[in-house]
């Protein structure tokens, strides 16, 4: 554990409970893309399989149990109790053109051909592109919300943080990962125009309006 | 070898 690494899970903690409040206190999920949060949920629940098997710290465990209960809460939320308020005309991203390379892609470049490095694979590559029907959502309707721009902006950092983490790791303790380098390097890059409309746009207090 | 035991990522 080094201070990228649990500002990066802290920053991933905290983008989730923007949301989950935003949700909840406006009785509303209006802008939120509900494919990227299933495919959210299907990112935890197959890479946290290990769960059950691999027991790494309490820290670990804990923060498992936090990102798939959340994940499940906010899918609920979204198309269960607050469904009525759900955009999905807006949400038409087809998430098959994802599912279906990352499906391919897991099963021929893994660490080890079995059943959980496989998943934990899919998950990883999914992971980075499991933001695109929210970020085209977006781009859609021209403008995010600035409580979404805040949740946006927590997710993009987590992955950049972790970024600066696998860097500090790669020195310190010779350890590296590169299925997950090049997956975060990827999900890092696909948040760069917005970390870019964020910053000149919604720090200046303006709302995230993309030119028409 | 690299394996699941080794990933105490999330």
């Amino acid at each position: 554990m080094n201070v990228f690494r649990l500002a990066g899970d802290l920053a991933h903690v905290f983008a989730i409970i923007i949301l989950l409040l935003k949700i909840w206190k406006t009785r509303s999920c209006a802008g939120i893309s509900g494919k990227s949060q299933v495919l959210f949920a299907l990112v935890y629940l197959t890479r946290y399989l290990d769960l059950f098997t691999t027991y790494v710290s309490l820290y670990n465990s804990v923060m498992k149990v936090i990102f798939l209960a959340s994940s499940g809460a906010t899918v609920y939320l979204m198309y269960v109790k607050f469904k009525a308020t759900y955009d999905h005309n807006h949400d038409s991203f087809r998430v098959e053109f994802l599912l279906v390379p990352c499906v391919l892609l897991s099963l021929l470049i893994n660490h080890d051909f079995t059943v959980m490095e496989v998943l934990w694979t899919f998950s990883i590559y999914l992971e980075s592109v499991a933001i695109l029907p929210q970020l085209f959502m977006v781009s859609k309707t021209g403008e995010a919300e600035s409580i979404t721009s805040h949740y946006l902006f927590a997710l993009g950092s987590y992955r950049a943080l972790y970024l600066l983490n696998w860097i500090y790791r790669y020195f310190v303790e010779s350890h590296y990962d590169l299925i997950a380098i090049f997956a975060g390097v990827v999900q890092t890059i696909l948040y760069c125009d917005f970390f870019y409309l964020y910053i000149t746009k919604v720090l200046k207090g303006k709302r995230l309006q993309l030119p028409a | 070898r690299y394996t699941l035991l080794q990933k105490d990522e999330l």
